[in-house]
């Protein structure tokens, strides 16, 4: 099975979409990403991630060391929230 | 608590609608 792929996401694209197509948008490219890094926790970490502001979250598929930073925060929140459980 | 049924974060799965945004205002 192929994976999808994606054309890279503009600005412009993100805003003629609706809220909610937008994280879907992102989120489609973010996955893969993280994927690559945490393939397990991959679906909660996109989840978690795609909270943060659209304008932001476009910076972090276009910078790995943005998006690898906000990765690490999200697993120790992640972590932080089922200690707790 | 077994930790089985951690409701948070909403899982994304690529390919199916994102429903963690239920508090997006129109």
């Amino acid at each position: 099975r192929e994976p999808a792929v994606y054309e890279p996401l503009s600005a412009s694209m993100l805003a003629a979409a609706l809220p909610h197509e937008q994280k879907q948008m992102i989120g489609e490219r973010l996955y893969p990403l993280i994927s690559a890094l945490h393939t397990q926790l991959a679906g909660k970490i996109t989840g978690m991630l795609l909270e943060i502001d659209n304008s932001e979250l476009l910076l972090m598929l276009e910078s790995p060391e943005s998006l690898n930073a906000k990765v690490q925060e999200a697993l120790e929140v992640l972590q932080e929230h089922q200690a707790t459980e | 608590s077994n930790g089985s049924s951690v409701s948070w974060p909403p899982e994304f799965h690529p390919g199916v609608p994102w429903k963690g945004l239920q508090n997006i205002d129109p």
